[in-house]
């Protein structure tokens, strides 16, 4: 699981 | 980045900024609900914890640091600065209604159960409806001012934007994140009454005023 591929938006 | 991301992006921060703005030339905050923007607040500290943990991109970053220090500028200048301004007799909504369930509902689903995602999605859905004690309050007075009717579009139509960028995303990049549309589709809906009274009162130039 990777967060940051997720969580990119505002 | 597509166009609908960006577009979005910056019609958030129009938002932030009309707001601030609206406040600051005014010297006043009435008809704001300070309890919207204290959940702002708490939305992005929540969501950008991150800027701890991972970096994106450079516009990301900066983005994060103008909606977060806007946010609590905003905070500043309702409950210190123009205080005596402030209208908490119409500011009734009880934000415990919001954050306990939102709060219950972030630890049930999520992507994933640690620390930093669950406060990611408790943003998430928090976000959704953190809007809520504003529309009660202009429920409550039956009118808002012409700028803060400005402010609420630009606020709403960032969402509805975010929402076709995830179809873009959808199609172009396979990217996919259920909790972020549900909650963007919930919050997008909330503003829909709102979006109907804008066109039709705001835009011909009349000013917004709920039938008693």
């Amino acid at each position: 699981f990777d967060p940051v591929m997720w969580h990119d938006e505002l | 980045m597509n166009i609908f991301r960006l577009t979005g992006d910056l019609s958030h921060l129009a938002a932030i900024i009309i707001l601030l703005l609206k406040i600051w030339k005014s010297r006043s905050c009435a008809g704001i609900s300070g309890k919207s923007q204290i959940l702002f607040a708490l939305v992005f500290t929540t969501r950008y914890l991150d800027l701890f943990t991972s970096f994106i991109s450079l516009y990301n970053t900066c983005m994060k640091l103008i909606y977060i220090g806007c946010a609590y500028a905003t905070v500043y200048l309702i409950y210190a600065k123009f205080r005596a301004t402030y209208d908490g007799n119409h500011d009734s909504f009880r934000v415990e209604f919001l954050v306990v369930p939102v709060g219950g509902l972030s630890v049930l689903i999520n992507h994933d159960f640690s620390p930093l995602e669950i406060l990611w999605t408790f943003s998430i859905y928090l976000e959704s409806v953190a809007i809520l004690p504003q529309l009660f309050m202009i429920s409550k007075t039956g009118e808002a001012e012409t700028i803060t009717t400005h402010y609420l579009f630009c606020l709403g139509l960032y969402r509805a934007l975010y929402l076709f960028n995830w179809i873009w995303r959808f199609y172009f990049e396979g990217f996919f994140d259920m909790i972020a549309i549900v909650a963007g589709v919930v919050q997008t809906v909330l503003y829909c009454d709102f979006f109907y009274l804008y066109v039709t009162k705001v835009l011909k130039g009349k000013k917004l005023s709920l039938p008693a």
